[in-house]
């Protein structure tokens, strides 16, 4: 259900794909 | 063991960029332990941020808040403001996935004005894209069609055409 309610919302979306491949480097 | 500090920040990262989600937290917990031990505050924000990071993608977005806040309360401590806006980004996002507006407008809100404060135009145009979800999924839409105006005025004036 969290999946389908994320896949609603493109700014959230957008944000999750950004997260995706950013760390906070030593 | 300071060493031993960042290699596990280092590992914790590899994990999580290769997708490895539980092991991302572990070592990003031995992490947090040994910033702790030395009282590396900055080390220790990293960590949260990295932790919190790991449980949305493991779908523990509770988990996830819990560390996104103990990172904004350190972005505060080391008064980084380009640190906290992002903080309040992420906990936006994350009540956003938890279905709570109410506080995902508000930190949404709390990340509007420092972007505006930094002249950061880009994050100013993604607070106003977030908050009107946010008031559409409130069924508020007047404020939904306020900020999806400043949206697009600011998107016009970045250039970014999707």
């Amino acid at each position: 259900t969290q999946r389908m309610h994320l896949i609603q919302i493109d700014s959230v979306q957008r944000w999750m794909e950004d997260l995706r491949y950013m760390t906070e480097v030593e | 063991r300071a060493a031993q500090g960042r290699t596990y920040g280092n590992l914790g990262n590899t994990h999580y960029l290769l997708g490895q989600f539980r092991n991302a937290v572990k070592s990003h917990e031995q992490r947090l332990l040994i910033a702790k031990e030395f009282g590396d505050k900055a080390a220790e924000r990293r960590a949260y941020c990295n932790l919190g990071n790991a449980y949305i993608f493991l779908g523990e977005f509770s988990l996830a808040a819990e560390h996104y806040k103990r990172t904004l309360q350190l972005a505060r401590q080391l008064k980084d403001r380009a640190v906290e806006a992002q903080a309040c980004y992420s906990l936006g996002n994350t009540y956003t996935l938890l279905q709570d507006y109410e506080r995902a407008i508000d930190y949404h809100l709390k990340h509007l004005i420092i972007a505006q404060d930094l002249n950061d135009r880009i994050g100013e145009g993604r607070a106003c894209w977030s908050l009107g979800n946010a008031y559409t999924a409130l069924g508020n839409h007047d404020q939904a069609m306020h900020f999806a105006e400043k949206h697009l005025e600011i998107s016009k004036e970045t250039g970014d055409r999707s």
